[in-house]
């Protein structure tokens, strides 16, 4: 562990209560991806499958645990609970444009073809692109509640954490996961643009407004 | 090769 990896950690954990106590406060998903927040809880699911069989460590296991309940409350909320408030007619993005190809390449170019494998490279892969959909969803409504965009700010800055991570273990420790890196750089930069209006506008106090 | 090593990342 460094603190490159424990910062990014925490900055995943802060994304994602963030999001579930704006939802839960309010009562409301407005301007949130149900898609993306699918697309998550299939990511943790698909990536967190030996959680009973490996044990790392108390902290390992009980962020995956965290992680997984979270995202799973943060669907539960959005399709079931405040339903109502789902902005479905926003929220068009295609998931299968997302899951077949990921799951196609997660076959083609993995580490060791084996299930657990698989589905990690897949969890790798798809966690790059589920984004997507929430992104998509403000650049059709053309804008985001102050909180979401804090929200998107830590859950773009926990995987630009992992980056320094990765770059940190190779020099130090001569580990790299060339998957898991791509993946991190794909993912990094979809954030890029909503980095930069999120510092020049967000961080000045204006609402987050998309140039139409 | 590869997947001797834990995967200890998140």
């Amino acid at each position: 562990m460094n603190i490159f990896r424990l910062l990014g950690d925490l900055s995943h954990l802060l994304a994602i209560i963030i999001l579930l106590l704006k939802i839960w406060r309010t009562r409301s998903c407005a301007g949130v991806s149900g898609k993306s927040q699918i697309l998550f809880a299939l990511v943790f699911t698909t990536r967190y499958l030996d959680l009973f069989t490996n044990f790392i460590s108390m902290y390992n296991s009980a962020m995956k645990l965290i992680y997984l309940v979270c995202s799973y409350a943060t669907v539960f909320l959005m399709y079931f609970k405040f339903k109502a408030t789902y902005d479905s007619n926003h929220d068009t993005f295609r998931m299968e444009f997302l899951v077949v190809p990921v799951g196609g390449l997660a076959f083609l170019v993995n580490h060791d073809f084996t299930p657990l494998e698989i589905l990690w490279t897949f969890s790798i892969y798809l966690e790059a692109v589920a984004i997507l959909p929430q992104l998509f969803m403000i650049s059709k409504t053309g804008e985001a509640e102050t909180i979401t965009s804090h929200y998107l700010f830590a859950l773009g800055s926990y995987r630009a954490l992992y980056i320094v991570n990765w770059v940190f273990r190779f020099y130090t420790e001569g580990f790299f996961d060339l998957i898991a890196i791509v993946a991190g750089c794909v993912q990094t930069i979809l954030y890029c643009d909503f980095f930069y209006l999120y510092i020049t506008k967000v961080l000045k106090g204006k609402q987050l407004t998309l140039p139409a | 090769h590869n997947n001797e090593i834990i995967k200890d990342e998140l």
